[in-house]
């Protein structure tokens, strides 16, 4: 199986750290081995599964610049099936360390290729902007989720990250493809969300999830407890929307 | 008068392109006059108020990279007080291209510095990272405005913030200062909201302003249109908040 998805979408706030922590979540519980690697200077995606900030460990930092094995970056999350390769402050200056080294995009491909960890999914939470770390995970992944927040500035941003995608389809990652799209923090009762969603499945037809991620106070409250959802609240809307997401990412994985 | 505020965060989502319109568009019909400068590739503020993607037309990449001056870089709005420094696509590449350049934070600083425009504000809506970009927003202006969601990761990536406004004052801007913190997109009927709230309160104090913008999907519906929330709905509760917010500047600049 071992499918690398970067979490990826360069407008800020559309739910790809939520998406990330949640999804991983859940695989891991229907017994898929994952490992979760957070590659925002932000560690959003690390705290949000209680990992308080250690700078003494190793993490996707290291793996990128200071060519670290992925074993000795990889952590036990204290959840079965979950692994995590931290994101840290460090990564704020990635970007311009990368800008003048050799093969600059591929060191997150090589650093993983390289690696000798078994895993079905390999989930990349990217930071909002389309630099050299987002970069990077574009040429290690095997596929992409893309969120899309139910707002007009995020339906804007997707051309500029459609044509990246297919850049780095030309030049770095030939097999790159879009494996789903999902429609989060969706408010139905406002027009404007049932107004993008239109327009999103009608672009993008069966790419787009059937799932849609309900906009659901619960999900903004778990990670001020170091918990998924489904730790946090698993009767609420939004851990059943991240089910329901990881049976139909299971389902398209078998198909493929 | 001629004050530089920039606008900035670099946890996406929290406001920080609708706050820096919106205040603009309040500014301006306040009679002051102002340059709105949209440091993001994703030109969200460009569009929002309505300007079409123009590529022939200069605009904040070539004030920064191919040191255009600054009086063809800006347009007029079609609003009466306020013009606008568009950004562009070209803006995604800028990042690499400036880690390799001379006094590379400094670019927009010089270029402000050389532009002989008149204003009273002049807004910088930044992306949501710490590079290059958001260096050269930071080293350009004499203050800043900081929007803060009212959610634990907002509240999570302030430290980071704060320790490099703080290294950028020590090198490169030491008179910047935070001019004000806004608290955005606040539910009040959640707990997590009053949470945040009150430990930014009790964090920064007076510098927060009293004003607090609420949720409120009329906020988020005005870009689609193109306008300003003045224009697409003032009797909103977005747009009496940012009516606040803007006589709450006027009155510290006052002070200052
Ligand atoms: N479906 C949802 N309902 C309610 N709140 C949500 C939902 N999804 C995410 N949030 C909250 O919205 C905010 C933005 O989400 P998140 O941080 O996951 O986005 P992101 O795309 O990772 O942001 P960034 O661009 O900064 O990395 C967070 O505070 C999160 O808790
Ligand atoms: N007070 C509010 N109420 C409701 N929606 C809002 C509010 N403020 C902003 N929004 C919406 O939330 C989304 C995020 O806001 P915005 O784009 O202004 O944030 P940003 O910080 O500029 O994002 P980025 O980090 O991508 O630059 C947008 O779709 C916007 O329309
Ligand atoms: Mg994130
Ligand atoms: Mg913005």
């Amino acid at each position: 199986m071992a499918e690398r998805m970067a979490i990826v979408n360069q407008k800020g706030g559309v739910g790809k750290t939520t998406t990330a922590v949640n999804l991983a979540a859940y695989l891991a519980i229907r017994g898929k081995r994952v490992i979760l690697l957070d590659l925002d200077a932000q560690a959003n995606a690390t705290s949000g599964l209680g990992f308080e900030r250690d700078d003494s460990r190793n993490g996707s930092y290291e793996l990128l610049i200071n060519e670290v094995p992925l074993c000795d970056c990889v952590h036990d999350s204290g959840r079965r099936n979950l692994q995590i390769c931290p994101g840290s402050i460090h990564l704020a200056g990635a970007e311009v360390e990368l800008a003048t080294m050799e093969s600059r995009e591929r060191r997150l491909r090589n650093a993983l290729d390289a690696g000798d960890l078994s895993y079905d999914y390999l989930l990349i939470d990217c930071p909002p902007s389309l630099g050299l770390l987002t970069l990077n995970a574009l040429t290690a992944a095997d596929s992409l989720i893309v969120p899309i927040q139910t707002e007009y500035y995020a339906l804007e941003g997707v051309t500029l990250l459609l044509d990246t995608i297919q850049s780095v389809k030309q030049s770095l990652n030939p097999e790159l493809q879009i494996f789903g799209i999902v429609l989060t923090m969706s408010d139905l009762r406002t027009q404007l969300a049932a107004q993008v969603e239109e327009e999103v499945r009608k672009a993008f037809g069966e790419r787009v999830f059937k799932t849609v991620i309900p906009r659901n106070v619960r999900l903004s409250e778990a990670p001020s407890h170091g918990q998924a959802i489904v730790e946090y609240d698993r009767r609420s809307r939004g851990a059943e929307a991240y089910q329901q997401l990881a049976r139909e990412v299971i389902r398209r994985s078998r198909r493929r």
